[in-house]
């Protein structure tokens, strides 16, 4: 696993910092965000998928209450491939039973989709060598934040009450920074040291946070970020030698 | 900036300037006295819990006005958390069968 990892400084990867609105659709743009990173990693060719498409066509009904990225991933998966965002707009609301996906031509489609596992190094070393993942934490601490990297407890951010999807973009370490538990504890301010975190981008637009991303601790699961590590695959899969059973 | 230079809190007239900033930051009005009251109620105690996320930060995270400092948690829990309803997420099994995550 290299050091640091950031997918933003490779052109044509990551898409612009997209906003909700009133619509509860982290999920879908989390999953979107994650299949135009992957088409353009793996295809050296920039696209913005259709959010709108995942909301109307989504199995659940109504993804403006909110949902799951493997469903977004199935609505791939069904309507084999995914629309641009420039020929089916994201509107913020969802049309009932208006799925347009069969009247737009498709730009990206994937071959399935995986869940990694609960292992933040394993994790680092996925994104660096295949792409961005969607992961799903607790945003409590999300809502007033601002800039920095979060640093929380297990109770003060549950891991395990996780409701809020993002695109997980890379990795790295702070710069030597004052130790505030050390404040805190009353040892010696001084104290300095280095924090190593996740960059994640949040789909609440660019006024938020650091213009639209926002960084947590990486190596003790924050606010649960090993939950649900997910990604779709947008390569062919590996051809395996066959198998044969003895005789 | 910090809210670590705002100690001791900011004093009412202070609060309103601070909202009144946040309006026109975000592009916020509210339909009536009533509903101004409330969200300045809102926005103030989100000042304060913001300051405390600081204090309680093991990080270098800062916290403060954001575009979501006039909705109370409930609210925003409502409009941008992904459940589908109250409750928790689906139990989802990790482990079906093999460590080899490469398998689908």
């Amino acid at each position: 696993v290299p050091p640091t990892c950031d997918w933003r400084k490779l052109d044509g990867v990551i898409s612009s910092v997209k906003k909700q609105e009133s619509c509860s659709c982290c999920w879908a743009m989390a999953a979107a965000g994650n299949i135009e990173a992957l088409w353009g990693i793996k295809h050296r060719q920039s696209v913005e998928l259709s959010v709108q498409e995942l909301l109307d066509c989504g199995r659940c009904g109504d993804g403006c209450r909110g949902g799951f990225v493997w469903d977004a991933f199935i609505t791939v998966l069904n309507n084999s491939g995914l629309a641009s965002e420039k020929d089916y707009p994201f509107q913020g609301q969802v049309k009932p039973h208006r799925c347009l996906a069969k009247k737009h031509k498709k730009v990206a489609w994937i071959q399935d989709f995986i869940m990694l596992p609960d292992n933040e190094q394993k994790i680092a070393w996925y994104l660096a060598t295949q792409g961005p993942i969607t992961v799903t934490i607790n945003m409590k601490l999300l809502k007033l934040y601002k800039k920095g990297v979060i640093e929380a407890t297990p109770t003060s951010c549950d891991p395990f009450l996780v409701d809020h999807s993002v695109l997980l973009v890379g990795f790295g370490k702070s710069e030597s920074v004052a130790d505030r538990r050390a404040g805190a504890a009353g040892a010696q301010p001084q104290s300095r040291r280095s924090i190593p975190f996740w960059i994640l981008k949040n789909s609440w637009g660019t006024k938020w946070g650091e213009k639209g991303y926002f960084r947590l601790y990486r190596g003790n699961n924050t606010c649960g970020i090993t939950k649900y590590p997910l990604t779709a695959r947008v390569d062919q899969p590996a051809k395996k030698r066959p198998v044969s059973c003895p005789p | 900036s910090s809210l670590r230079s705002q100690d001791p809190g900011p004093q009412p007239l202070e609060l309103k300037q601070a909202f009144t900033l946040f309006q026109i930051q975000y592009n916020r009005s509210y339909s009536n006295p009533e509903e101004y009251a409330r969200r300045l109620d809102i926005f103030a105690h989100n000042l304060a819990q913001a300051q405390q996320l600081e204090e309680e930060d093991l990080g270098t995270a800062e916290f403060g006005v954001t575009p979501f400092s006039d909705l109370t948690e409930e609210e925003f829990g409502r409009l941008y958390g992904h459940r589908r309803m109250d409750g928790e997420a689906p139990k989802v099994g990790r482990e079906v069968g093999s460590e080899e995550w490469g398998e689908s």
